[in-house]
């Protein structure tokens, strides 16, 4: 259990630090084990440090800095499990347009599938099949639309 | 295993039957603010066995029931199901809750326990905790999250 | 100190019904003073109601719709007592481009003063002043800018 | 009472001086993720004197003051002052925090207790508790509120 464990946990460090590169201009980060004894028991903490910083409390980190690291993680989780659906429900909401623009170019070279929610329409643009929901006397109602629907 | 298909009747504000076609790659939802677009979390968090009314938005088992309005009466029934295609093979999962308090989870037609659902998705790489949803205004939250939590996301995974 | 705390309740309220109105398409809005004995012992609760629905549950409401009753609830406490400057950051980031656009328009028709933090081009028409922060090497740097420079 | 400007200096990611034009009406702040924009906000509790670290996003006093990096010193104070015009006369309140632990609050270029700034806010409608400064991520957890907190929101406007 120890070995797949640690081994687990080097795949998916080795991710996190190519997200946090790719996400964050300049910034690094990695995830610790909290030595105390025995690694099942112990924590996990996460080190980032944004260009040229020293290495930063995550408390201090802003609203958008924060959902990309946590999309970081999410990605960097994918490594090491791609069997699963990923539902992400307006994640790039705190994201400016630059940022935005990462995380639609990261959802388009995965190789996973992703159902997300956004009313950004820089995301919209990564969707293959996009649906539309709308709500009629209380009642939901979906429509498949065209991406070039949506744009205009 | 890939997802193909979410499909659902009754649940919250979708009282009528609705088909969503799931892409192998990015599947977009959008539209208007309370149109029902979480409520479609909620239902694959809970046809996925979620137990927590919170996870799913509610106080009561029944408030997934859809509740109706002047113009519809309510749902007796809540239904979700799930359509994964694995080499081939069509897998169907549902779960459905009728206003009476019934409950049954249903695989491939079969009315199953919680349970046989999950063995089938854990051989499939889905754990437990489905730390691959995430809900809204829940993605800082992961970073703050305790470092025994990380290690649990990370043990679930091995 | 009884009848200066209805005489504010009162206004408030009317005022949140108000805004309630503009801001929900057909919703309605008002607040409660839960009874039980001194007015200034009780709690005070939030009624909504959506177009032609049951009250409603302020839990089930969307992301999208509590920060429209927020945005209602601080805009009512504005009309009691307009001496202050109000500091919003990012509370338009759950909207949609319809209800931006009318909370664009309700900062545009009040008279307080607005300081609002925004990533929505259409939020920042609203600004009569705008201020563009950057940070170089760690430092944050703030210059005003014109709106037609923020907008291409 | 009107804002007019807010000066900050050695506060958080303002390193050096820093002037912001407050219009009379709405002033928008724009920028990157990271720039700077929140502790602009942090400032401005700060200077109302804040007592509350969490609310400003800071776990000890001396996480407010500049903590420089390889291109540039650690600041030795933090310094945020606030301009108001009423009726033609001009109020400033500022803060300063040295690294040394030393704390004051300044009206108008003199010394004074935070109670005596409370005071001169309580009279133009500023009251203790600025329910009129929303943090990021804080709209809905407004909605939320308990039935008390909101009736102490209304009693500190009456
Ligand atoms: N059991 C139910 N029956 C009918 N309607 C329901 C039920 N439960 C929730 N709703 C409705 O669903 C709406 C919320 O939908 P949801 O949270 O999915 O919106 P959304 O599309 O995610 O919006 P946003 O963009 O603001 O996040 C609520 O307004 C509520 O009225
Ligand atoms: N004392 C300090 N000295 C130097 N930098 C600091 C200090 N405290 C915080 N910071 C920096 O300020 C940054 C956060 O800024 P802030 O939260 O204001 O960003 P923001 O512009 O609001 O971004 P977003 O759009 O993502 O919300 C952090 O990255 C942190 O490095
Ligand atoms: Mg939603
Ligand atoms: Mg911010």
């Amino acid at each position: 259990a120890r070995e797949q464990f640690m081994k687990t946990f080097n795949k998916i460090n080795e991710a996190f630090k190519r997200y946090v590169e790719t996400l964050f201009y300049g910034g690094t980060g990695s995830m610790r084990i909290i030595e105390d004894g025995d690694v099942l028991e112990s924590g996990i903490e996460i080190v980032i440090s944004k260009a040229g910083k020293r290495v930063q409390k995550l408390q201090l980190l802003s609203g958008g800095e924060k959902a990309l690291v946590g999309i970081a993680l999410i990605m960097s989780m994918l490594e090491a499990n791609s069997g699963v659906f990923y539902v992400l429900d307006e994640v790039d909401a705190p994201l400016d347009d630059y940022n935005s623009e990462k995380f639609r170019r990261l959802l388009e070279q995965e190789n996973s599938q992703f159902i997300v929610i956004t009313h950004n329409k820089l995301i919209m643009e990564a969707g293959d099949i996009v649906h539309g929901v709308t709500m009629v006397d209380g009642v939901s109602k979906v429509v498949q639309v065209k991406m070039e629907e949506v744009l205009t | 295993m890939k997802l193909k298909e979410i499909f659902i009747k009754g649940f919250k504000s979708f009282a009528d039957p609705t088909r969503l076609e799931i892409s192998d790659k990015v599947t977009v939802v959008v539209g208007p603010n309370g149109s029902g677009k979480s409520n479609v979390v909620d239902a694959i968090r809970w046809v996925l066995g979620e137990q927590s009314m919170k996870e799913i938005r509610a106080q009561e088992r029944e408030d997934v029931v859809f509740w109706g309005n002047e113009k519809r009466p309510p749902a007796q029934t809540a239904y979700v199901e799930l359509v994964f295609e694995d080499a081939g093979n069509r897998i169907t999962i549902a779960r459905e809750l009728s206003r009476d308090g019934n409950s049954r989870y249903i695989l491939n037609g079969d009315v199953v326990r919680l349970k046989d659902i999950r063995e089938v998705l854990m051989q499939r790489g889905f754990g437990k905790n489905p730390y691959s949803i995430i809900g809204q205004g829940q993605i800082d939250k992961i970073v703050s999250a305790s470092p025994e939590s990380l290690r649990m996301m990370i043990e679930e995974i091995a």
